[in-house]
């Protein structure tokens, strides 16, 4: 299990974002 | 098949990513601290380059948001170059 904090999760969306971008940008 | 929206894959990525750095750097929470302060500040300067419409260039490109990350994980480079899949312009 995870014991994220609001910051965790935060890093999480720019981290998913970024790689959103990414696949968008190679796409 | 490719999922067509594979935006899960990539939250799930983001969150086993988030928790292996937690992990490896449980005993030194400064750089886990400074990894989460790299990636807002990027986060604030694209989002203030998007707000801008093209009147801002944002203080923190991809290229220096990787070589920042690269300082900090040094000796971590399985960490590092799982950090590169996540750049858009690496």
């Amino acid at each position: 299990s995870y014991d994220f904090t609001p910051l965790d999760s935060s890093a999480v969306y720019v981290l998913s974002s970024m790689a959103r971008q990414r696949r968008t940008s190679l796409s | 098949p490719p999922l067509q929206n594979n935006q899960p894959v990539e939250f799930n990525h983001a969150i086993n990513y988030v928790n292996k750095i937690k992990n490896r750097f449980q005993g030194q929470p400064d750089i886990y601290k400074s990894f989460l302060e790299i990636l807002h500040t990027y986060q604030k300067e694209q989002r203030n380059a998007k707000e801008a419409a093209g009147n801002y260039t944002p203080a923190l490109t991809e290229q220096e948001v990787y070589t920042q990350v690269a300082r900090l994980f040094k000796n971590q480079e399985d960490l590092l170059s799982e950090f590169g899949q996540f750049l858009p312009d690496a």
